[in-house]
């Protein structure tokens, strides 16, 4: 089987200014996920890294650079599921961790459940060995102020980044 | 929302999907992204979807699921995620995005929103996108 990857950066009303920093950020993890395959890594391990790359990248709504809750909060959310068996593992609600994709993944492998909330996210988090980071290091400028702006509109848009304007995208 | 499905060197499918959501969300909103069947699927026998867009349509579209159906009755990974992406807008007009990989390694990227940043590598060749028909 030829080992092939995918990867997507989120969809929306992606304005100008982003679209460099979002290609150069896919490109990278399209290539950290290749690299594992290349040497006869897992796909699970694959998918897991190209996602670690986003979210610590400020250009990509996860991890690093998340959107904003109505109380100017990151909260996350993240699965990972292996198509061998079926088995799955889900976090959400998580908001003081970096990769919320390695905790789904530990979940996937350490819990006897599917998706974990909250609190006990963060527990389960804590107890597999994650280390927490200050809440507002996982803040961006541009979330602020995509948060900023949404309280201006008050309404969401039809899609998942921006609002559904006629921005600069043709 | 960003997103990963690789194909291995064993034949084996997996799915990655994480987000932050939607800004300006209620506090405790929870949407698709961990939610299995509408932010992310993988069957080895079929492939594998990662999804992207506006969370409460996805996920009473199970979107990701929809796409995997598509494909088990016989369409392609393109088309299967092109119908079921333009099918959950037609029946519900908010917009999305999803990638796709089959259990051969064919790819599928389609979009109903104004763009979607992706990238993939296959036969080590790098392919990547972020408007319509690119």
């Amino acid at each position: 089987m030829v080992p092939t990857i995918i990867v997507h950066g989120g969809a929306g009303d992606i304005p100008g200014s982003r679209v460099e920093g979002k290609l150069k950020g896919v490109k990278l993890a399209a290539v950290i996920g290749q690299r594992i395959l290349s040497e006869g890594g897992s796909a699970l391990d694959a998918v897991e890294a190209a996602v670690v790359s986003m979210e610590n990248d400020e250009y990509f709504n996860a991890g690093y650079g998340s959107v904003l809750n109505l109380r100017g909060e990151v909260e996350m959310e993240a699965s990972i599921m292996c198509g061998k068996d079926l088995n799955v593992g889900a976090v959400t609600l998580i908001k003081e961790f970096l990769h919320p994709i390695s905790i789904a993944h530990k979940v996937l492998t350490d819990s006897p459940h599917s998706l974990l909330g909250g609190e006990g996210a963060k527990l389960f988090a804590l107890e597999k060995g994650f280390s927490p980071v200050p809440p507002e290091s996982l803040i961006s400028e541009h979330a602020r102020a995509a948060l900023n702006s949404f309280l201006e509109h008050g309404e969401f848009g039809r899609t998942e980044i921006g609002m559904d304007t006629k921005s600069d995208v043709g | 929302t960003v997103g990963a499905v690789a194909l291995d060197c064993k034949g084996h499918i997996a799915v990655a999907t994480s987000t932050g959501g939607m800004s300006g969300k209620a506090v405790g909103r929870i949407g698709d992204t961990p939610q299995i069947g509408s932010g992310t699927y993988a069957d080895d026998y079929i492939g594998g979807v990662s999804t992207t867009g506006h969370g409460e349509t996805i996920l009473k579209y199970c979107l990701a699921h929809s796409i995997i159906k598509l494909m088990e009755n016989g369409k392609d990974a393109s088309t299967a995620t092109k119908m079921a992406v333009e099918g959950m807008t037609k029946r519900l007009n908010n917009t999305a995005g999803a990638i796709t990989l089959s259990k051969n390694g064919d790819v599928g990227i389609h979009f109903s929103s104004q763009r979607l940043a992706w990238a993939y590598i296959k036969s080590n060749k790098l392919f990547y996108g972020i408007n319509h028909d690119e």
